[in-house]
């Protein structure tokens, strides 16, 4: 298992190092094990540099600039070993428009794979969706569902 | 194994019987504060063998059940099944002449539990296990709730390995 | 000190019953101390109970739900002893559009005592700023801002 | 006593002095992810005197200072100054025949500090002190920062009781 802890590291550390620049446009990250030599304790830290900064602490990064670089991590996880379904509630809700935009792409190709289920208050992820579950409460406390469905297969 | 549908009656919010659809693409879910939407996540992990209450914002599992509302009395069960489709016969050994693999999970308010595999009755662990053998069982990275992208980047090192582990 | 903590308690209790149907349009809310005979050490438990929901714990409410809760908590305190200003950081990011407006027609009525300055992605939130600081980052890494008065006084 | 200005040199990403005008009414600050909005929330709180750099998502005070960019060398200093009007005459005695109070706070790279009240070097205790007497140090319920608001619902009992002990 400490070989397969490695491989799957490394694996998933490729996909961030390709992920990343895709979803800040730009700059760079890489995760690095805290204890090289103890693969079954050591930690994994993040290293993380938008386009154009200089390379500081993670802890600095904004609230959205944190959320999108955890959502590199978790995608490039995805991708190495895809579950049959990928539930993401509220993800976007720190983003801006333009990092919802390339936030959405992503989703969009990893969504061939796995089914996505995206729960959101913002229109511009409510476009990609190609069903739309409208839940409602018209009577207090009493949930309802009414679905759209938008495109066809 | 795809999911084909999940059906919801007196968990949470979801008193009436409610039924999801996994239909092909991506599956978007909206609605104002308080409608249900991350209920919906929880039933899902619920039906997936979760036992911690508190990973489901509740203090006893009891929670769980439909409590009641100003028009409605509470109820005394709650009942969540997701249907896996096994058309392409990657399903164990135990279900593979089964086209459609269905698991449910009861709770009554007096603390009994049902765990059910296509109607028959079955213990925790035999869906525990069905959930791994399918790779559906990985929610460390396959369920991100609400306000916990950012426990990702917060979380001490150590913390954060067991998202590889999940994968490995 | 153990009857200005009780005094303010009081106060801020009874603007919080007032504050919070006012947010929820509807429901009803009261701070409870978990000790009553120590005022020295005692918590504070919160109970809500949004409109025509039953009253549970107050850790089963939805995300914008709780945030709505705790907004109308710390209003409640700041209409009982005002500061200079108020600053709140996106702090509408988990509420849905008819939860904004409430929110907004409150923080309108309170800036009338003091300064509120509230950072937001919403543009319905932008709308009842009277003065818009646009910050930009146009050479990366380099922050710069520009100011538009939007209303005279 | 109303605040009139911000003025912000070398504090993490205000590389150029940046002045914010306290204008009447509600103020709106809006830009992309990382352009710097929460950075001013942090230059407001080290102006009043804060000694945590974990407070300010640093690891140590130092990394306040602007560190560079691509386009920019790093800093040797970070100055924030908060201006305060005394129109209605409300400051404390030892300030009571200025119109403007300016606190200002440095910060040098080698780990030396400096603050200033209206120019003339004093103590971080006069600066703390001076927010106490006029009503701005009430910070725990003054100033909500991004993502915080769920922590007063999901504080224990005992740690909320702060919020009323600042007001008392
Ligand atoms: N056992 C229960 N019985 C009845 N109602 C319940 C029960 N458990 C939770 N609820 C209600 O469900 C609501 C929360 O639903 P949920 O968290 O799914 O909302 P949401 O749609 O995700 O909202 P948001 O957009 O604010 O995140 C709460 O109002 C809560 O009172
Ligand atoms: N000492 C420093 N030197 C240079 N840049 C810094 C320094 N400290 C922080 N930064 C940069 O400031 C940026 C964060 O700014 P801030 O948190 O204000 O963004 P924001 O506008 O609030 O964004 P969001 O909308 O995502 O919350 C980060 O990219 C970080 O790298
Ligand atoms: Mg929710
Ligand atoms: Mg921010």
């Amino acid at each position: 298992t400490r070989r397969r802890f490695r491989e799957t590291f490394d694996q998933v550390n490729a996909k961030f190092q390709e992920v990343f620049p895709r979803l800040f446009r730009g700059g760079k990250a890489v995760l690095k094990l805290s204890d090289e030599d103890d693969l079954l304790e050591t930690g994994i830290d993040i290293v993380a540099q938008p386009p154009g900064k200089k390379l500081q602490n993670v802890t600095l990064l904004s609230g959205g600039e944190k959320a999108l670089t955890a959502v590199a991590l978790i995608f490039s996880i995805f991708m190495i070993k895809p579950s049959p379904f990928c539930l993401l509630d509220e993800v976007d809700a720190p983003l801006d428009d333009a990092n919802i935009g390339r936030f959405n792409e992503i989703v969009r190709e990893m969504s061939e794979i796995s089914q996505f289920i995206i729960i959101t208050h913002n229109k511009r992820t409510m476009e990609i969706a190609d069903t739309l579950y409208g839940v409602t409460m018209e009577e207090p406390g009493v949930s309802k569902t009414v679905s759209v469905r938008i495109n066809e297969y | 194994m795809k999911i084909k549908r999940l059906d919801i009656v007196g968990f949470k919010s979801f008193v009436d019987k409610t039924s999801f659809e996994f239909s092909e693409g991506i599956i978007g879910v909206v609605g104002p504060n308080g409608c249900g939407k991350s209920n919906i996540v929880d039933a899902i992990r619920w039906s997936m063998g979760e036992q911690s209450a508190k990973q489901l914002r509740g203090k006893a599992m009891e929670d769980v059940i439909f409590g009641g509302s100003e028009s409605r009395k509470p109820l005394g069960m709650a009942e969540v099944s997701l249907a896996f489709s096994n058309d392409e016969g990657l399903a164990p050994a135990a279900y593979r002449e089964y086209s459609e693999i269905v698991v449910t999970r009861r709770l009554y308010r007096n603390g009994d539990s049902e765990y059910l595999i296509n109607k028959t009755p079955c213990r925790l662990l035999d869906i525990t296990e069905l959930f791994m053998d399918t790779g559906v069982g990985a929610k460390a990275y396959s369920i991100i709730e609400q306000g916990k992208i950012g426990m990702v980047l917060n979380a001490k090192p150590e913390d954060r390995r067991f998202l590889i582990e999940e994968a490995a």
